[in-house]
């Protein structure tokens, strides 16, 4: 994805740290 | 007697609240609630044995590393913990996760995460913390990204964001800049939470409580 096009918000709702899923991992 | 008992282990529980209680007031049924409870329990020991939700705890949960630092975890873990005592309690992981069921209402969901972003709590985003945390991502991340492009996608993403430009994103702007781009609450949707008890049965050890 070119620079000029990505949204700063998409990038940081990729954190690791937003994925709340992990939680449920066994 | 042993249902008497069973029941005032738990009260005992710094923090339980009643699955009866926490189901009128969230978008969980009874049943689920005790699977969450479950699953609190064997999170809330993972490191100190004391039925609560400690820090390090979370990001164990999170990342398999209890020491692994991360801006957002953080946040994540700071609005889970409304008392602002240090832990999650169970009431409250009851009550934040329902933010992030599939029924739960949108606007809850877009003003959970304009909280989360909001990083000093002056009820706006500003350019600032969107650049503390675009650095925070690519820190953990294998992106690498110039200083000069960093500032470029927050400068357009602030732009398009910003409707009044007076350099800070408040609510309303959040709100319509959500609409615009959908995708971006998609991690405030956890799909397993709309029937927890199928999807991890092995939480489900008995239902105490007649739904």
């Amino acid at each position: 994805v070119a620079p000029a096009t990505m949204n700063a918000f998409e990038l940081i709702s990729k954190s690791q740290g937003l994925n709340l899923s992990s939680l449920f991992e066994k | 007697m042993g249902c008497c008992y069973s029941t005032s282990k738990r009260t005992r529980t710094p923090g339980y609240e009643e699955p009866t209680v926490l189901a009128s007031q969230t978008p969980f049924t009874v049943s689920e609630v005790e699977a969450l409870h479950e699953l609190y329990k064997k999170l809330s020991n993972s490191i100190i044995e004391d039925n609560l939700i400690h820090r390090e705890e979370f990001q164990l949960a999170l990342f398999r590393n209890r020491n692994k630092k991360n801006l957002f975890a953080d946040r994540i873990f700071d609005l889970f913990d409304l008392k602002r005592n240090g832990v999650i309690e169970f009431g409250e992981f009851v009550r934040s996760l329902g933010l992030f069921h599939p029924n739960a209402p949108l606007e809850d969901k877009i003003t959970f995460a304009f909280r989360l972003y909001d990083l000093k709590q002056t009820g706006f985003i500003e350019r600032d913390e969107l650049k503390e945390m675009v650095l925070a991502l690519l820190h953990e991340s294998d992106l690498e990204l110039s200083d000069d492009m960093i500032e470029s996608i927050v400068d357009k993403t602030f732009s398009d964001a910003d409707i009044n430009g007076d350099g800070k994103i408040d609510q309303e702007e959040w709100k319509a800049f959500v609409s615009k781009h959908p995708s971006l609450i998609r991690n405030m949707t956890l799909p397993y939470l709309k029937d927890i008890t199928l999807a991890f049965p092995s939480f489900v050890v008995r239902t105490e409580v007649e739904e």
